[in-house]
């Protein structure tokens, strides 16, 4: 038997918002240690990793470790039902081919509904990530990485992001012009979460296709901090923190051949 | 021209 109960039914609307537009089909795992989730895309050029630790829940069981397999669009018809602070609670029993969704009503308890989506048997192997240290690491708010995205996507179909000692800078190029945007390392005092923090070693620069850096804004919402890390010829891991728990992507990078 | 990597240039299938 698998049971978590979420305070905020956000949070978990949060998560799947996020991958709806490159992954089609996904496999929760669920085990003693909480829930997590790693799905590739079908051009295999992105990586979703996703963890929300027991902690996350205000409560959790889950007596035998199971995957729940799931269409994130059909997932996501469920969660939307739901009101941003209802409480929800999913379900699934050892052996069965149903994940039941009950949502509670914080202001109105004499309302609960409740959803069942059919489970999938997903074939998805689980990739081998070898540990790595990145030479580069940029820390920025959430909000202004997807800005910045956002804004240079219009310009090209491929960003390159720089990153050096003194500020990191995102550059795009295409048919109707180019456009940067840059930005200074600094910290605001008593404003920790809108500070640009940079840790560089070794200068970095790497390209990637626009469209792939537009899907991982898309965990905004999630966390107000988003992490870039960087090294030379490796995917890109960009590191959102949860409260207990992480949303991250990996992204490969285009190279000169 | 640079070319876009895939995710299978660099991570293996467990």
């Amino acid at each position: 038997m698998f049971e978590a109960k979420l305070n905020e039914a956000s949070v978990f609307k949060k998560i799947v918002e996020s991958v709806k537009d490159g992954f089609k089909n996904c496999n929760f795992d669920c085990s003693e240690e909480g829930i997590s989730m790693e799905s590739m895309d079908d051009a295999h050029i992105a990586l979703v990793s996703m963890k929300l630790g027991v902690e996350a829940f205000s409560s959790y069981r889950c007596d035998r470790s199971i995957s729940l397999g799931l269409n994130i669009e059909s997932l996501l018809k469920v969660l939307r039902t739901a009101n941003n602070n209802d409480v929800l609670t999913m379900r699934a029993e050892d052996d069965g081919d149903l994940l039941t969704l009950v949502f509670e009503d914080s202001s109105n308890p004499d309302r609960i509904s409740e959803y069942n989506l059919k489970l999938l048997n997903i074939d998805q192997e689980h990739m081998s990530i070898p540990e790595q240290e990145y030479t580069a690491t940029v820390t920025l708010p959430s909000s202004e990485y997807q800005r910045i995205i956002r804004d240079l996507t219009q310009l090209g179909d491929s960003i390159t992001i720089d990153a050096a000692k003194d500020g990191v800078r995102f550059t795009a190029e295409g048919d109707i012009g180019s456009g940067s945007v840059s930005l200074k390392a600094n910290t605001n005092v008593g404003e920790d979460e809108k500070s640009i923090d940079i840790a560089v070693e070794e200068p970095v620069a790497l390209g990637f296709n626009s469209k792939y850096l537009t899907q991982t804004c898309k965990a905004a919402p999630l966390a107000p901090r988003v992490s870039l890390n960087m090294c030379k010829r490796i995917p890109i891991f960009i590191s959102y923190k949860l409260q207990a728990g992480h949303f991250s992507f990996f992204l490969a990078p285009q190279i000169s051949e | 021209t640079k070319k876009q990597k895939s995710m299978m240039d660099f991570f293996k299938p467990k």
